[in-house]
């Protein structure tokens, strides 16, 4: 238990060059999805909205009411506030519909925060990217009121083959 | 003749006429990259001067988020935005960007949160991203999805590039399986894929590119407004289907739609680029085509368009040019031999239902 992304590959594809353990003092910014309440209202309703033959065609919601609908509950909020301000994380940026949590902290913080994760910096391309080389995992309390946690295994794609990959076909 | 896709040769053969152009106030559309690149407005502005005098146009973006980067233009920044601005044209158009982004931050993922933060958005957004399905943890798709979800109820619209690498492989040992990828399998996104001209130097009618992102989710399961459409490929093309071991045929298929997504001309770093090829270029075009159907729709008082697929099944692909011709690429092993997925009248998961014929889809979708 624990593991919100145990199915995530956290291996670093080709072409990234691992330059080091990033320093323990070091700022990071990491996104914390919260469990959302109504996910199946919200589906419906994305269905009647859609459905051309439904009598609710077209009539969209503003980002108020998207809101309303998936707001985390106060329970799951407080949770991750209190799980968060245990280890000393103020510093926390929310957005309209409550459902994220955009907070920076140190990497030493972030990797008690997470047991397990492993932070390191990637180049590629003059690129520079901070991941952690290892799963991560959350304490049980914190687990049932997240999706997941942003920044720690997902890379930037990579589109500059876009003419190389016509050109490679076309001499192939 | 023509020498590569231009704004002329896409308005030509999708039935764009130079009175298709934007005219309503609260009309807006959006490109998002997340390759680190940033577009340059002059690039815009040579593309426009050299490729846009046959239809009225703006020549600018009206708005940037994010942070833009230095130094070289990046080619599908660039392409992203003069196509979208070439099929949507002279309609106000928001460009997403990130290079600025801290670097243990995901641009994906920032995007999607931007999204929650921000009322007042375009109504077409078209991104170019995509991931192997098996590469992303369940948990994290899951929640992608309700984020779409959250945007399609408030009428967004939401294109994704079904991806250039045709059915994708996976090697899992003595077994080979196509390689599904992500957001292009989301059920709650529209994905477009890419075609081909019969004769690559004339207007001509469209076949499959072979690199044309398709098929069939292992996450997600077939949304009900496919499953006609899927079942009628399934049954149609049985004989010929590649082993039901290299895909999941209860998955959500796709690609939903498609375009020219082979030899395009794009100006980056003020260089006319020709041979530029990618799903990345067909979905903003099949996304400014959109643009334009919702300019008339809020013209006459009628809400846009928003998640699409639902309609566009219902359709049956009879304002589409259907693409019946050609295959894309699969596993190169002995028993598929590098082919995956084949056209087929109506649906099919290479090119979805099809091309978009402009007056058609303007008709059938403004009642």
């Amino acid at each position: 238990s624990g593991y919100l992304e145990y199915d995530q590959d956290v291996l670093m594809p080709q072409g990234w060059t691992h330059v080091g353990r990033v320093d323990p003092a070091e700022e990071l910014e990491l996104t914390f999805a919260l469990k959302q309440q109504n996910v199946h209202l919200l589906e419906e309703t994305l269905r009647l909205v859609s459905d051309p033959d439904s009598a609710q065609y077209g009539k969209h919601l503003s980002l108020e009411e998207v809101a309303s609908l998936v707001r985390p509950s106060e329970l799951t909020q407080k949770v991750v506030r209190h799980w968060l301000q245990s280890h000393g994380i103020t510093s926390c940026l929310t957005v309209h519909t409550q459902d994220f949590l955009q907070c920076a902290m140190t990497a030493d913080v972030a990797e008690r925060l997470l047991p397990g994760s492993r932070f390191n910096r990637y180049l590629r391309d003059g690129l520079s990217l901070v991941r952690s080389s290892a799963p991560y995992s959350v304490h049980d309390d914190v687990h049932q009121h997240l999706d997941f946690v942003g920044g720690l295994h997902r890379l930037p794609p990579k589109g500059q083959d876009l003419i190389q990959k016509k050109q490679h076909s076309k001499t192939s | 003749l023509h020498l590569g896709v231009t704004p002329a040769i896409l308005r030509a053969r999708y039935n764009l006429t130079a009175a298709d152009v934007g005219s309503a106030q609260n009309n807006s559309q959006a490109v998002a990259q997340f390759l680190e690149q940033y577009y340059h407005p002059a690039d815009l502005a040579e593309f426009m001067s050299m490729f846009g005098r046959s239809f009225q146009h703006l020549s600018q973006v009206d708005r940037v988020v994010g942070t833009q980067g230095e130094g070289k233009a990046g080619l599908e920044a660039s392409l992203d935005v003069e196509y979208i601005m070439s099929t949507g044209a002279n309609i106000s158009t928001w460009v997403f960007t990130n290079p600025g982004r801290h670097e243990s931050q995901e641009p994906f993922l920032q995007w999607m949160v931007l999204l929650s933060n921000m009322s007042d958005l375009p109504w077409v957004h078209t991104i170019s991203y995509g991931d192997d399905e098996d590469s992303l943890s369940t948990a994290y798709m899951m929640r992608i999805n309700t984020e779409f979800m959250k945007a399609g109820v408030r009428g967004l619209s939401l294109l994704f590039a079904s991806g250039d690498s045709g059915a994708g492989c996976r090697h899992l040992g003595k077994e080979n399986s196509f390689r599904p990828s992500f957001p292009a399998s989301s059920p709650y996104v529209t994905t477009v894929g890419g075609t081909s001209f019969k004769n690559p130097f004339k207007v001509t009618y469209e076949v499959t590119d072979y690199i044309s992102g398709g098929g069939f989710s292992n996450v997600f399961k077939m949304p009900g407004y496919q499953v006609g459409a899927v079942n009628g490929y399934l049954n149609t093309v049985a004989a010929t289907l590649p082993p039901q071991s290299y895909f999941n045929t209860s998955g959500r298929a796709y690609p939903d739609m498609a375009a020219l997504s082979d030899n395009y001309w794009v100006v980056t770093n003020r260089v006319p680029l020709p041979w530029v090829s990618g799903t990345s270029a067909s979905t903003p075009v099949v996304g400014g085509m959109l643009s334009l159907i919702n300019d008339q729709r809020l013209l006459k008082g009628l809400p846009a368009l928003g998640f699409l697929n639902p309609r566009l099944y219902k359709l049956k692909g009879q304002p589409l040019f259907d693409v019946t011709e050609g295959c894309h690429l699969g596993c190169l092993d002995e028993k598929v031999q590098g082919k995956g997925f084949c056209a087929a009248p109506a649906w099919d998961p290479v090119t979805g239902w099809g091309t978009p014929n402009y007056p058609a889809l303007l008709a059938a979708l403004l009642k």
